[in-house]
């Protein structure tokens, strides 16, 4: 039996909505440590991982591992069904071929259920080494959405290079150019607000601005993104999740492939 | 996208 209940039900909406646009089907393995996703996009250009803490449930029980295959797009409709104050409840017995949503609204007497299909998915698990990066930055997550939205005005693509402390977003298309600069901020009196950069060595790499705007998708979850880049390897966009509490409950990482120069 | 790499080109299959 698989049972995980989440009195902050709107944290699991924010997740499907950060990954149902890039990933169709995706199976969510379940073990007594939590609840974890690794899914490729169609085109085999990024990649997101999620992981949910057994800890952070504010129930948990999972008595033997199981993997649930499901279509992304319909969890993510079941969900829109759960308010946003919505405690939601994972059921899933032992071989069953579907799993329970139940949603109770607080302080109210109603509960509704929801039953979502379960699929056999030939799901391919990539290793990803974890390696230092020579270049760490931590921004506000919303500057992050802001500049991959804007710049994908300009061009398709977003060659982002790091120099001592400041990191430049640059596009250029038809119509003209785009950059921004970032630097280092001093103050640390509001965090979310930091820009903090950690740099090894100097690096200019491109990436797909259509990607990036789709792992924008996660801004809700967390007030700071982080990116980390090394040469010629795919860039990790890193949204830590947190409950109300501020409890860390996992995150969400997306990888993506680079481009190469035309 | 022949300018676009693939990330399992990166990621080893487990």
């Amino acid at each position: 039996m698989f049972e995980a209940k989440l009195i902050q039900g709107a944290i699991l909406k924010k997740i499907l909505d950060a990954i149902k646009d890039l990933v169709n089907e995706a199976s969510w393995d379940c073990s007594s440590q939590g609840m974890s996703l690794q899914a490729m996009d169609t085109s085999h250009v990024s990649l997101v991982a999620v992981q949910m803490k057994a800890d952070g449930f504010d129930k948990y029980r999972c008595d033997r591992s199981v993997t649930l295959g499901m279509n992304l797009s319909s969890l993510s409709k079941i969900l829109k069904c759960a308010g946003n104050d919505d405690t939601i409840t994972l059921k899933a017995p032992d071989d069953g071929d579907k799993i329970t949503l139940v949603f109770e609204a607080k302080n109210e007497s109603e509960t509704s259920e929801y039953e979502v299909k379960l699929m056999n998915l030939d799901s391919e698990y990539l290793g990803i080494p974890d390696t230092p990066y020579s270049v760490n930055v931590k921004m506000p997550s919303h500057k992050f959405q802001r500049i991959c939205r804007d710049l994908q005005q300009i061009g398709d693509a977003v060659t982002i290079s790091c120099a001592k402390d400041s990191i430049r977003f640059a596009a250029k298309g038809d119509l003209g150019s785009g950059t921004v600069n970032l630097c280092q901020t001093a103050s640390a009196d509001k965090p979310e607000d930091s820009v903090s950069i950690s740099m090894q060595e100097p690096i200019i790499q491109s990436f797909a601005l259509k990607y990036l705007n789709h792992f924008a998708k996660a801004t809700p979850l967390s007030p700071q993104v982080s990116l980390s880049l090394s040469p010629d390897v795919p860039l990790v966009v890193e949204y830590s999740i947190t409950d109300d509490d501020g409890s860390d409950f996992g995150y969400i990482r997306y990888y993506l492939a680079p481009k190469i120069d035309e | 996208d022949k300018y676009q790499l693939k990330i399992d080109q990166f990621f080893k299959k487990m």
